[in-house]
């Protein structure tokens, strides 16, 4: 038996949102520490890797490993089905062929169930190496929602160039060029405003506008968010959650030919 | 010109 009861069911949506644009189904892996996910986009350009800790749920209850693959635009359509203050239960039987999802609103009144036929899904698991990074930027994740959201209309590619003073965005494309550079800036009132870099050597490294555009799908999970970036490795876009885990993405660096 | 590499071609199935 699989139970997963989350109070802030908001969340689960929004972790939702920030998938289904990259993923059309992915298998949701539930264990007694929680429950992950990865998978690639459906190009393999891009990984997504999720993990939600047990203990960032209500209640949590897996009596053994259970792999819930989905078509996460059905899911969408249920989870659109919840409301934001609604509380969220995901519960399956052990060897199950359905999930249904229990949505309470906070006074108990209405309670609805869906109940959504699984898939059998051939997922590939990718590790992922444990790596120094060159650079570490952490900044707003809005700001960088915004930045990625301004250069897609002036290039297809992003470069990002980041040295100890401050990380630059730059797009170039047949209408001329833009460029956004932010200071680094720890001394700011609101710790989620702050422009943090740690650096060991700088980098500057060119990647595909419209991923990171879908990256950014997962602004509203955090206020900051984190680049991690090396020559010749994937960049990895970090949105952390609350108490309760992650969603990270993974986009390798375009290669000049 | 750039190319765009696949995701699969840096990491390792396991």
């Amino acid at each position: 038996m699989f139970e997963a009861r989350l109070v802030q069911g908001a969340l689960l949506k929004k972790v939702l949102e920030s998938i289904k644009d990259l993923l059309n189904e992915a298998t949701w892996e539930c264990a007694a520490t929680g429950i992950s996910l990865q998978a690639m986009d459906s190009s393999h350009v891009s990984l997504v890797a999720l993990n939600l800790r047990s203990d960032g749920f209500d209640k949590y209850r897996c009596d053994r490993n259970v792999s819930l693959g989905m078509n996460l635009t059905n899911m969408a359509k249920i989870m659109k089905c919840a409301s934001n203050d609604d509380v969220i239960t995901i519960k399956a039987q052990d060897d199950a062929d359905t999930v249904t999802f229990v949505f309470e609103t906070p006074n108990q009144e209405k309670i609805s169930d869906y109940e959504m036929k699984l898939m059998n899904l051939d997922t590939e698991h990718l590790g992922i190496p444990d790596t120094d990074y060159s650079c570490i930027v952490k900044m707003p994740s809005v700001e960088f929602q915004r930045i990625c959201r301004d250069l897609s209309q002036i290039g297809d590619s992003v470069v990002i160039s980041c040295t100890k003073e401050g990380v630059k965005f730059s797009a170039a494309g047949d209408l001329g060029t833009g460029n956004v550079k932010l200071a680094q800036n720890a001394n700011v009132d609101k710790e989620e405003e702050a422009v943090v870099i740690e650096m060991q050597e700088p980098v500057s490294l060119t990647f595909a506008c419209r991923y990171l555009n879908s990256f950014t799908k997962a602004t509203p999970l955090a206020p900051q968010v984190q680049l991690s970036m090396s020559s010749d490795v994937p960049l990895v876009v970090e949105y952390k959650l609350e108490d309760m885990g992650y969603v990270r993405y993974y986009l390798a660096p375009k290669i000049e030919d | 010109t750039s190319a765009q590499p696949k995701i699969s071609s840096y990491f390792q199935k396991t």
